[in-house]
């Protein structure tokens, strides 16, 4: 199996079908996409939860050709469906010009897809194990579908075993409903939220930098066990990091002052610091945060009223119109002390309070509690 | 055994994630070292015979039903982004 590299935050997760398809009756489709749904529930503590309305974590949708996400269907055969990985959204769209069938050798099997493609919704890429379900080819209609041991080892390394029938917690750093969090409050964090930087790490966690010391954070708080000393897990890296991110490639960089570091894991990857002058022309030093796009490869950096972009593929990466101005972008505040991409949306930090900003509207998200909200209760679970 | 052309198999392995993606404003030229090693990838991904070539096998899968994901996520430039 191959793990993406971002999963889910919480266990119950909601899903609405927004658009059916026209040839099969609602009713049938609810209960096969339920059903598919099933094939990951049964072996993790993970639920679906059907929604009509509203916002929900998985939104499916049948369409034809192009669609809006700029990757258009192509007709019957060819590609059948595709999803987004977690930190995507984990959209499901099935191609509607395809024959989609129930329980038929006739046609192509609408669960069976389906079960496929939200393993992309929650995590898992393509496997190269003929026999799992993440294969990417479409082998026809199994009436005794069961789940391969690859697909079932691959939800498990994300989402852990099952441990009852109800499992899980409804609790999200972005969503909490409840105020008060379970374990202990971090008092340093909770007492001076003011941060350095925040990054997620390449295999899906996410880390807060604050002076010489880390945390890990849960889907309710920090985890057990922190703060730790920075150089007791990345050797040879100063305290006060000013920025921070990890490229597609899997390596995280870090940067403060003039300079920057690349890691691999824990693992200094080479010969570091360099100049970021060297490995970044044309972005300035000391940057207040940097963030990734992780689907065009593109790197933002900010710094004081400015963003600058970064396109490793281009020569020069970094275009003659920049810098811009933040204040180009709708409610973001100036100065930011870190950025994270986090399930598709990326979050400002500035002193005790984040934004998170819509890239579809490029606005900071109208929402009940508005942005900007406190970094201390919707994240460190104070 | 379906029809594909070369440069319908190019574009394959460039929308699953064996080669770069395709740029018609610039002159992108693949090799056949290039071609050949995307194709190598692409048959060891499916467990067919490695032959580095497009041989009928290998056509015949590329024209099967398939989900929409590229196989190598991190292989090109556009991924699965909405922006």
């Amino acid at each position: 199996y191959a793990l993406q590299g971002s999963r889910w935050r919480v266990k119950k997760l909601t899903y609405k079908i927004s658009k059916y398809p026209t040839l099969l009756e609602k009713k049938v489709v609810d209960k096969d996409i339920s059903r598919a749904f099933a094939v990951w529930s049964e072996y993790t503590d993970l639920t679906f939860t059907q929604k009509r309305s509203g916002q929900v974590h998985i939104e499916i949708r049948f369409e034809r050709g192009e669609h809006g996400d700029g990757d258009p269907f192509d007709g019957p055969g060819g590609t059948l469906a595709h999803a987004y990985f977690p930190v995507y959204g984990g959209d499901a769209h099935f191609d509607e010009s395809e024959h989609w069938t129930v329980n038929s050798y006739r046609g192509t099997n609408l669960f069976q897809v389906a079960a496929h493609e939200f393993g992309h919704s929650l995590g898992l890429s393509h496997s190269d194990i003929k026999s799992a379900l993440m294969a990417p080819f479409y082998r026809g209609y199994d009436p005794d579908f069961v789940l391969d041991s690859d697909d079932i080892q691959g939800i498990q390394a994300l989402y852990g075993t099952r441990t009852s029938k109800i499992g899980g917690t409804d609790t999200n750093v972005h969503h909490r409903t409840t105020a008060s969090p379970t374990g202990e409050e971090d008092q340093e964090l909770c007492s001076d939220p003011k941060v350095d930087t925040m990054f997620n790490s390449a295999d899906g966690n996410t880390y807060v930098f604050k002076g010489d010391h880390y945390w890990k954070l849960t889907s309710d708080g920090v985890a057990s066990g922190y703060p730790r000393p920075i150089t007791t897990t990345w050797r040879g890296l100063p305290g006060n990091i000013d920025a921070a991110f990890t490229y597609k490639n899997g390596k995280t960089y870090f940067f403060k002052g003039s300079k920057y570091w690349r890691y691999v894991g824990g693992r200094m990857d080479g010969d570091y610091p360099k100049d970021i002058s060297e490995g970044f022309t044309g972005i300035p030093d000391n940057i207040d945060a940097a963030t990734v796009w992780t689907g065009n490869g593109k790197i933002y950096f900010y710094k004081g009223t400015k963003f600058w972009r970064f396109d490793p593929s281009q020569k020069p990466p970094v275009k003659s119109t920049y810098p811009k101005l933040i204040s180009n972008w709708e409610g973001l505040p100036n100065n930011v002390d870190a950025a994270l991409t986090y399930h598709g949306f990326t979050y400002f930090f500035k002193d005790k309070a984040y934004y998170r900003f819509n890239d579809r509207t490029f606005s900071v998200d109208i929402a009940d509690p508005a942005f900007p909200r406190a970094t201390a209760y919707w994240w460190f679970g104070c | 055994v379906p029809l594909m052309s070369e440069n319908g198999a190019m574009r394959y392995l460039s929308q699953f994630g064996y080669l770069p993606p395709s740029n018609p404003s610039s002159s992108q030229i693949i090799t056949k070292e290039t071609m050949s090693k995307a194709i190598t990838d692409f048959q060891s991904f499916a467990g067919l015979n490695v032959t580095g070539f497009l041989d009928n096998e290998t056509i015949t899968l590329m024209s099967a039903p398939r989900c929409g994901v590229k196989d190598k996520v991190g292989a090109s430039s556009d991924g699965r982004s909405k922006r």
